[in-house]
């Protein structure tokens, strides 16, 4: 129905604008279809971080490319909700600021559902409320319950 | 719902019978490069349906334990997937207006077949993704993200990101 | 030979003239997320002559400083590379039995035009692949690999890869 | 020339094993043609961390990928050379051994060539001889010398 995909667009474009906003602390993002009202055309996101021109999406590093993808995965979340999100190594390409944008953003939104996350990264593993370590010995892996204290 | 428990044997690296509780919150999972984090992640893809190309294999049978050098290769792999019914979500595939506080999921591969089960009995592919739905999980969707598949989104033609939002309304 | 400087000038989020020296040994570059770091890796591919499809852009202009919120674009980009001359790898090109410790190669474009230059005088794409060449330096090898590119080459497909051993050989 | 081939592939597979288990501490490695002898058939990596059966190669785990590839690049150098690596971030994937594992090995090539690594990680910078740090001001980049010490 072209109605309700109209809505949904409308009620997630501005869940991503909002979250992008704070992941980016400014800046706009929209999302848009390349021909407004054609709701068989392409959708295309337009991310603009603060004090930058608006550019090509290719353009964004790889940091702001992890940033735009994830506010629009919770984006769509806000809409959906799903009853968990299983993230594998989703950080890897944030600097240690984003890092701790990105993971007071997932313990927030691991309130309300089971959020289980893969990371190397220690500052990920410090917004957590539990670990399992995974390891490997002959070939075979073990998980074990770690103390996060 | 949520996840309650997984339990995994013979699958990838994890040889015997591994059952990892979850619990409400943030959980995060650690470990060396190689030890097995991703193929926990593809654990839970596989039994919620996703196929051995996602799950970076080229066939299904690539899943089961293949012994490494140490150990005789396993039979089968299964995974089971238990998952929260305290707010009767499951309810209407329990039949006769029985409940349970938790319903499992589970799938079975060896190397010549192919199996799903709901609670303990064998149910179809369209049955399994039924009773996801109305979970509202999605084995596609944009809530389980693989390793390197981060900025998918941001790489994708735009036809097909337009269809995500298809699914999602 | 070794690189002894970049200078870059309205070259994507280098507005004004920038001069980074290079010398001997591990040099890393650091900075936040959206720093400019990779757009510095891309003046290098780009003075070598990259396409724009490998730096990031659809089309060569997109690589001119575009002003971001507070100024006004550039009207030109250009990246001038300083190459080590001291073991005479390079005398073949500077005419006449002359030496310099130095050479330098240029690529300046602007929205219309696209220019190389070698000792600051123009020359053709033909001339700078054959001078990258007589250093070894290969602009679409393996010695030079972009953000997220690093396992570019275990996901080849076996003939692409193959020939990445027939330019080698 | 199908000699010559056949003597680069030989060459650079003694040395693909040899970084390769300098990287992974054991195991073997080989390059291979898809079809023995057939210099126009492909290319195939066999890759075997210790203790595992050899495998698929897009099974093996996200660092150990990143390990395969850059043991292919330096193999290749060895053979061909060339004067300098810039490499931008390579390390993204790897735990804190491997980091250091493949540091090492890259301050080793450094006595011989220039390396220019871009990276987050600080294990990565401990091994550098010098450090560039790039700032972002209103749209605008630029290049300090930091201090290592
Ligand atoms: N069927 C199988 N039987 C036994 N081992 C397997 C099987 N399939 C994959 N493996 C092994 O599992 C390992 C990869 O595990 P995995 O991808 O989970 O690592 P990881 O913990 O995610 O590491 P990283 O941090 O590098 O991403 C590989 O070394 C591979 O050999
Ligand atoms: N032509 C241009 N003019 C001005 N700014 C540009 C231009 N092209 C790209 N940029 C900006 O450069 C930024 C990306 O820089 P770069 O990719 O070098 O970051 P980075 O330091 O590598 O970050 P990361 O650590 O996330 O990889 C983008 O925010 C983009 O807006
Ligand atoms: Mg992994
Ligand atoms: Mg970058």
């Amino acid at each position: 129905k072209r109605g309700r995909f109209l809505e949904t667009l409308a009620a997630v474009t501005v869940q991503f604008d909002r979250i992008f906003k704070e992941l980016f602390q400014g800046g706009t993002a929209s999302l848009e279809l390349e021909t407004p009202g054609d709701i068989s055309s392409g959708l295309l996101i337009k991310a603009h971080p603060p004090e930058k021109e608006p550019h090509v999406l290719d353009s964004l590093s790889g940091g702001e490319q992890t940033l735009v993808a994830a506010a629009f995965i919770f984006a769509l979340q806000e809409y959906q909700h799903a009853p968990f999100f299983i993230l594998d190594e989703i950080d890897a390409a944030l600097d240690l600021m984003n890092v701790t944008r990105l993971s007071r953003m997932l313990r927030d939104y691991a309130k309300r559902l089971q959020v289980i996350v893969v990371s190397h990264n220690e500052e990920t593993v410090r917004h957590a409320d539990r670990a399992y370590g995974v390891t490997m010995k002959n070939g075979v892996s073990q998980v074990l319950a770690l103390n996060l204290n | 719902t949520r996840i309650n428990k997984v339990v995994l044997s013979g699958f990838k690296s994890f040889q015997k019978k591994t059952v990892i509780p979850f619990f409400d919150g943030l959980t995060t999972i650690v470990g060396e490069n190689g030890a097995g984090k991703s193929n926990l992640f593809d654990a839970i893809s596989f039994v919620m349906g996703r196929r051995s190309s996602q799950l970076r294999a080229d066939r299904l049978e690539q899943l089961i334990f293949n012994g490494g050098e140490r150990h005789s290769p396993a039979e089968e792999a299964q995974v089971v997937l238990h998952l929260d019914n305290q707010e009767s979500v499951f309810d209407r595939f329990l039949g006769n207006g029985s409940t349970a506080p938790e319903i499992t999921l589970g799938r079975r591969i060896t190397r010549s077949s192919s199996t799903y089960t709901f609670m303990g009995r064998a149910c179809s592919r369209a049955q399994v993704d039924e009773i996801l739905e109305a979970a509202k999980i999605d084995p596609d969707g944009q809530q389980l993200i693989a390793q390197g598949m981060i900025t998918d989104i941001i790489k994708k033609n735009p036809v097909r990101r337009r269809e995500i939002l298809d699914e999602v309304s």
